[in-house]
């Protein structure tokens, strides 16, 4: 069979808060445009609603019981089994692998290598300027630098004159004209630091969400039925100086209605930064003429609750921070091989064009899991996908707790 | 591909009642899981003791409920667990992993 490259792009915390999703208000252009030539799941959801315990379930395609890792404080190899991940399942059959920004979650949860040697054919790359994404950066009224929540910042004010996510889309595209034209396929792994607290985003994209026109979650009040252990109290929120100095009682608040709305303004405006810079990574493949050679995978770690039961956060079960976008574009299948040289992926900038229309042609509504990722990657690039798990597999180093779905991509579903 | 399509998440806690370590607990104060499955209709939790030593869940130590009637309540804000007999989920929680 032959193989195909893999663009494999995770965003960080971004909930199904998309157009191809159904949310009227973001603009999203990009990610639509690449739905749009997509199979999309509409339905898919993450095994633990925070950073590196998901990351490492995705990666492994092991659920959090079998990598024990519920925290962010050890490394899967040595705390439960020395498992195959994604990308080095493509590292050992030839594969060039390449890790951008935060696709492992960073520190010990990767060996503080990001997996490297095992996962990646040349170390993971880090943009330098996620080292003042905490610091007080943000101007504030009082014309101070803050450590706030709501960081709209002149970029050309920022240290280093840019931000993470900027970077991380240069060196990616750099990447891939690197590969271009060499003879081994290759699997390039994105990770984006957006849409995650803080909001330490471009000024420009608040202005497509005015404050006047955005609105509180449908239920925006802790559920009376809901019991305590159930609750999460968002206290990464609370750290921040802005959020702070609104003295928001622990631990169910609630945040003040007008700080809500403008939570929500910036997630969104965050959302479109975030969209921009795939929208960047993914016209590139079509500038270097790999549009018709590789598969581009889009998702999430987990998503975020925007306000919806007072909750500020992910580390929950609740839908809202659960449900994440999971989208694969397969040249020659989910859109047909270009073959007379026209753009299959123009950069929208969403600042100045008008909105993208997704067109739910190839969506699939069943419920699937992040753990379905790693087989079903592997399937659509041209490789086996690896067997199923045992029921207790610690000393099995490859096999999938998840489901391929290939066979979603060619039958109608019914039902 | 005839059965039903569902899907499964956990989240651990180190107290039944929110704390400052509730968002994130470190693995040795982790005391409880709550392990859910959702399908098309419903979302099913149960906040189970978890032994962070040994890694395993007590099934007979149910701390919490939640049952959302998906149709009814999308948003998952009515949890209507206390108005159902679990008995028979409580067996299937006793079903090895």
């Amino acid at each position: 069979r032959e193989t195909r490259n893999v663009l494999f792009i995770i965003a960080d915390d971004l909930r199904t808060s998309l157009g191809c999703y159904g949310d009227s208000v973001v603009k999203s252009p990009n990610i639509d445009q690449l739905a749009s030539k997509s199979q999309v799941f509409l339905n898919a959801y993450a095994q633990q609603a925070v950073c590196a315990p998901s990351r490492t379930s995705m990666l492994t395609s092991r659920r959090p019981d079998t990598t024990r890792l519920y925290d962010f404080n050890s490394y899967w190899r040595v705390h439960s089994g020395n498992y195959t991940t994604l990308p080095q399942y493509f590292k050992d059959r030839g594969y060039f692998t390449m890790s951008v920004g935060k696709v492992f979650h960073p520190g010990i949860a990767s060996n503080y290598t990001d997996d490297y040697p095992y996962s990646w054919s040349t170390p993971a790359y880090h943009p330098p300027s996620f080292r003042y994404e905490k610091k007080k950066v943000c101007k504030g009224e009082d014309g101070k630098l803050h450590a706030n929540l709501l960081c709209a910042v002149d970029v050309a004010e920022q240290p280093g004159g840019t931000l993470p996510d900027l970077e991380s889309t240069d060196k990616a595209v750099q990447l891939l004209k690197s590969r271009a034209n060499k003879d081994d396929p290759f699997f390039l792994a994105v990770g984006f630091h957006k849409p995650h607290i803080p909001f330490r985003i471009p000024q420009e994209y608040l202005s497509l969400y005015p404050i006047e026109q955005m609105t509180l979650a449908p239920d925006p009040d802790v559920p009376k039925r809901l019991p305590p252990v159930a609750y999460n109290p968002w206290v990464d929120v609370r750290k921040r100086d802005d959020v702070q100095k609104l003295n928001i009682s622990f631990p169910y608040g609630p945040v003040p209605e007008d700080f809500q709305l403008r939570i929500r303004q910036y997630y969104y405006a965050a959302v479109s930064y975030m969209d921009a810079q795939v929208g960047r990574l993914v016209s590139a493949l079509d500038d270097l003429g790999l549009t018709n050679t590789t598969v581009v995978v889009f998702t999430s770690d987990h998503g975020w609750s925007l306000g919806e039961h007072g909750d500020w956060a992910k580390y929950s079960n609740f839908d809202v921070t659960t449900r994440v976008p999971l989208i694969f574009y397969v040249p020659g299948l989910t859109a047909q091989y270009d073959w007379l040289g026209e753009s299959t992926f123009p950069f929208i900038d969403v600042l100045t064009q008008s909105e993208y229309h997704f067109k739910y042609d190839t969506v699939r509504r069943q419920l699937v899991e992040l753990v379905d990722v790693f087989p079903t990657v592997s399937h659509m690039a041209g490789l086996r996908a690896p067997k199923p798990c045992a029921d207790v597999s610690f000393q099995e180093e490859l096999c999938t707790e998840g489901h391929n779905l290939a066979y979603t991509f060619q039958h109608v579903e019914t039902g | 591909k005839n059965e039903e399509a569902v899907s499964f998440s956990q989240y651990p806690r180190p107290a039944d009642t929110p704390q400052m370590n509730s968002d994130l607990p470190d693995l040795k104060d982790i005391k409880v899981m709550g392990y859910s499955v959702r399908s098309w209709d419903y979302r099913y939790t149960l906040w189970l003791g978890f032994n962070p030593k040994t890694f395993q869940v007590n099934v007979s130590d149910v701390h919490a409920g939640e049952l959302y009637v998906l149709a009814d309540d999308p948003t998952e804000d009515n949890n209507v667990y206390s108005d159902f007999d679990h008995s028979v989920m409580k067996n299937m929680a006793s079903l090895p992993p």
